[in-house]
């Protein structure tokens, strides 16, 4: 989930 | 998190920094454009909509509130802070900034990841964000000189989505099906509408004298 979007991203 | 995305945090961090810096200290926001200031707070506040909601890291939250802070604070003070208002150059600062908000949204609505709200919304700040710099380099070429703080400022908002393409071929290589066509390519337009800003920049650099 995490690892694979840019949402962790600023 | 990656050396390049760290780079490029840093370097966003330290370009809203200097702006806070030239209009907190120095009461001045000569040659700097409310238009693209009040973009970016559109930005922030659409792309950290899920601030409350989906936690990733200490740090990540941390960073969302400085920017949506200093986003919208720079917004206040160019507005409503009589001695830096008055520095503010509205004559000049004239770009049709809306116009640019409605074709994103529609955009964002046209082509997404996914239908939903937030990420409908995410999706049209990544568009608005690509943009958003054009009243500030507008405003540039009309008031010909600008001095080194808001030069360095719009150098470091460049540069920062500069390195986040890095971070994000970095991560194509590293995480398997780590592909994100729309980021990419909002991040890469971005990116090249500092083009000739960055020519001019450098061009300084080499001559010594102020940004033309």
């Amino acid at each position: 989930k995490g690892s694979d979007s840019p949402k962790d991203e600023l | 998190m990656n050396i390049f995305r760290l780079a490029g945090d840093m370097t966003h961090l330290a370009s809203v920094l200097v702006l806070l810096l030239k209009i907190h200290t120095i009461k001045s926001c000569a040659g700097v454009s409310l238009r693209t200031q009040e973009l970016y707070a559109i930005v922030f506040a659409t792309r950290y909509l899920d601030i409350f909601t989906s936690f990733v890291s200490v740090y990540n939250t941390f960073m969302k509130l400085v920017f949506l802070g200093s986003s919208f604070s720079i917004v206040w003070y160019m507005r409503y802070h009589k001695a830096v208002h008055r520095t503010y150059d509205r004559e000049q600062d004239t770009f049709r900034h809306w116009f640019l908000v409605l074709p994103c949204l529609v955009l964002a609505l046209l082509i997404h990841e996914k239908f939903t709200f937030l990420e409908v919304l995410w999706t049209f700040s990544l568009y608005l964000e690509a943009v958003a710099i054009l009243p500030q380099l507008v405003l540039l070429q009309r008031t010909r000189n600008i001095d080194n703080l808001t030069g360095q400022y719009i150098f470091l908002l460049g540069g920062y989505r500069g390195l986040y393409i890095l971070n994000w071929i970095y991560r194509y290589f590293t995480e398997p099906h780590f592909v994100h066509w729309i980021t990419w390519i909002a991040g890469l337009v971005q990116t090249l509408l500092y083009a000739d800003f960055f020519y001019y920049y450098f061009l300084r650099f080499i001559g010594g004298r102020g940004v033309e």
